[in-house]
């Protein structure tokens, strides 16, 4: 899942 | 990082510098929507809340910073700097009825049904629909000076190339995000008849203008 800790782009 | 996604990095960079840019050497905000950049403001204010909870990159710190600053700075240009110039009888684009839909349907559809969670999914649900108080205050004027067409452009273009990091990161990463990946196709979409008018018009040297 693309969570808060992982979230990358912007 | 693939070549999609620095080049609409690139492109949202070059879109902020344009606005900015028409607003420092015009003088003047006329034409730019006043609304849709509180929009913008509020969607890059809630969605970099990890600014202070999660460090990516140095490029992804500083580009969060530029992009919070900018938006900032240019509410601020355009509600008191240049508050003279700005053309709110064109701007009148109800914005409460994007957030409070937006608002709820974020709470509805997310990963996780945390605070910093909902509210990034809020700023992307937002993002999608933050251009409509412009581009409702361009068919209303019926015209755009060049530098606001080429900021639109930018602006637009960003998303699309997005899109085409999604599509590059599905097939090389396995990683798919299906609330950005919407949310993003809704975005680019909004944009398609001011990108038609874009290429046969403002690209052909003429001015942006609506037919009557």
């Amino acid at each position: 899942r693309y969570s808060v800790l992982t979230k990358d782009e912007l | 990082m693939n070549i999609f996604r620095l080049a609409g990095d690139l492109s949202h960079l070059l879109a902020i510098i344009l606005l900015l840019l028409k607003i420092w050497t015009t003088r003047s905000c006329a034409g730019v929507s006043g609304k849709s950049q509180i929009l913008f403001a509020i969607v890059y204010v809630t969605r970099y809340l990890d600014l202070f909870s999660n460090f990516v990159s140095l490029y992804n710190t500083v580009m969060k910073i530029v992009f919070v600053g900018s938006s900032l700075g240019t509410v601020y240009l355009m509600y008191m700097k240049f508050k003279a110039t700005y053309d709110h009888n064109h701007d009148t684009f109800r914005i409460e009825f994007l957030l409070l839909p937006v608002a709820g349907l974020s709470l509805l559809i997310n990963h996780d049904f945390s605070v910093l969670e909902i509210l990034w999914t809020f700023s992307i649900y937002l993002e999608s629909v933050a251009i409509l108080p412009q581009l409702f205050m361009v068919s209303k004027t019926g015209e755009a000076e060049s530098i606001t067409s080429h900021y639109l452009f930018a602006l637009g273009s960003y998303r699309a190339l997005y899109l085409l990091n999604w599509v590059y990161r599905y097939y090389f990463e396995g990683f798919w995000d299906p609330i950005a990946i919407v949310a993003g196709v809704v975005q680019t979409v909004l944009y398609c008849d001011f990108f038609y008018l874009y290429v046969t018009k403002v690209l052909k040297g003429k001015k942006l203008s609506l037919p009557a």
